[in-house]
């Protein structure tokens, strides 16, 4: 994964990834690297609104809680209204 | 509830639907009946009549579809996006597509049609995702019987359209119960591999060492063979066993799973059939005996020779000084029992036999 310097406590690419793929189709993260690399404070403002949602601590890190979260089956409408 | 944005709704209350075809998982009048009673579940709350189509232009397209299904917006194979719809407008407005990849069921077997369905269509309608995890809205899947509308998504969805004129008497679920309601009150608590589960209504939070937050579940969607309302639960851990109770059975889980055999009656412990109900109970590791709590008396159940202990049923006032005389729910850490009553939380010290603290119940919520 691109070395983004977030504190994110990930544990490996894969669940890297699968957030990045998550928050872009529900929280409208913009595509790209553009969402990920050089505006590392979206993806955290995404992962932020992500655990606001599903009333998690809001800590804008890809805690276990959070990803478990995303591993879960649902409806495929983002959560944000767009 | 949300809506999508400008609260996108159809203007005429009569709505028309098609179903364009049919997944393999399910009989043709199986597929039909599901989506005519997830149209049902809006209807019987709103004025929305619902028209069905067998050819030409519907309002609400109905499709089952896997990867990129004509929409560019590709489902992703088993698991995962289970379906997704489209708020109300002209062309693919109000669309409803099936993920096909999935396995669809019409009971608790696989992804249950029905729910799914009424879920989506509520998008259909205008309704977008509820923050709820008890209500229809809320994003992620669970299986439920009964009513599938909460207070919230009625209010949603009536907020747009208003009430049905000629209202037929439904009971919508309740709202998921709010961990830090200072009037919160358990009804079981009982330790699971390490991990603290509490139970409330429909739900249950789980509570890990590593985890910051409490993680709210409906008990259906981990376990949907017991009952949604859980009178006391225990663990005992030598036999890697959580004993859930519910009237009058009781049923044994290894980890999320459950044990063959059961339910089982609760008399089967050596309870008088007078027993209808258990509050709370609790496994004392130290003494190798299950507490058994049954309104203002308490049990003693010796779980090495699986027989109640004689000279019980005695009473909890006597027994531990301090405390109410009824339990809600009950724990045991490092010495000390932890009696749940209504919004109070009485740490009890087993060796010196008194209450040295008392808390609200949601203090252990992290509130």
């Amino acid at each position: 994964a691109p070395s983004s310097g977030l504190p994110l406590l990930s544990k490996d690419k894969d669940s890297w990834l699968l957030a990045e793929k998550y928050l872009r189709h529900f929280y409208a993260l913009p595509a790209g690297l553009q969402g990920t690399q050089k505006m590392s404070g979206t993806f955290q403002t995404k992962i932020k609104e992500m655990q606001k949602f599903f009333n998690l601590k809001v800590t804008g890190n890809l805690d276990d809680n959070t990803l478990e979260v995303m591993k879960q089956a649902r409806c495929g409408v983002p959560d944000i209204g767009e | 509830y949300n809506h999508f944005p400008r609260h996108l709704k159809w203007n005429n209350n009569t709505v028309t639907f098609r179903i364009l075809n049919y997944t393999p998982d399910l009989a043709k009048s199986d597929v039909d009946r599901a989506v005519r009673n997830a149209l049902n579940v809006w209807a019987d709350v709103t004025p929305l009549i619902f028209k069905k189509l067998h050819q030409g232009n519907a309002d609400i397209m109905i499709s089952f579809g896997s990867k990129e299904h004509g929409d560019y917006n590709p489902f992703d194979g088993p698991n995962g996006l289970l379906a997704h719809a489209y708020p109300p407008g002209q062309g693919i407005g109000g669309d409803t597509h099936f993920d096909e990849d999935e396995h669809w069921s019409k009971d608790s077997s696989a992804y249950n049609l029905y729910i799914v369905a009424a879920h989506e269509l509520g998008h259909a309608l205008g309704m977008s995702h509820s923050t709820d995890p008890g209500a229809l809205m809320y994003p992620v899947y669970s299986y439920a019987t009964g009513y599938p509308l909460s207070e919230d998504d009625i209010e949603g969805i009536q907020a747009l359209y208003g009430p049905n004129p000629n209202p037929r008497k439904v009971k919508p679920k309740p709202d998921a119960p709010n961990k830090c309601d200072p009037m919160l009150s358990f009804d079981a608590v009982t330790e699971l591999r390490g991990e603290t589960i509490i139970f409330k209504d429909r739900f249950y939070w789980r509570i890990h060492p590593q985890m910051p937050e409490p993680e709210q579940t409906l008990i259906k969607s981990t376990w949907p063979s017991i009952p949604n309302k859980v009178d006391a639960a225990y663990e005992n851990p030598e036999k890697d066993l959580v004993i859930i109770f519910s009237g009058i059975r009781m049923w044994a889980l290894n980890g999320y799973n459950l044990v063959d055999g059961y339910p089982k009656y609760i008399h089967k412990l050596g309870l008088p059939k007078t027993i209808r109900k258990i509050d709370a109970a609790v496994y004392i590791k130290d003494t190798g005996k299950t507490l058994l709590f049954t309104d203002e008396d308490y049990w003693s159940y010796d779980e090495a020779t699986s027989t109640m202990d004689s000279g019980y049923p005695r009473s909890i006032e006597d027994d531990f000084p301090g405390m109410d005389d009824e339990v809600d729910a009950a724990a045991y850490h490092y010495g000390y029992l932890y009696f749940f009553h209504e919004h109070v939380q009485y740490e009890y010290s087993y060796t010196s036999r008194k209450v040295i603290r008392i808390q609200r119940t949601n203090s252990i919520l992290n509130c």
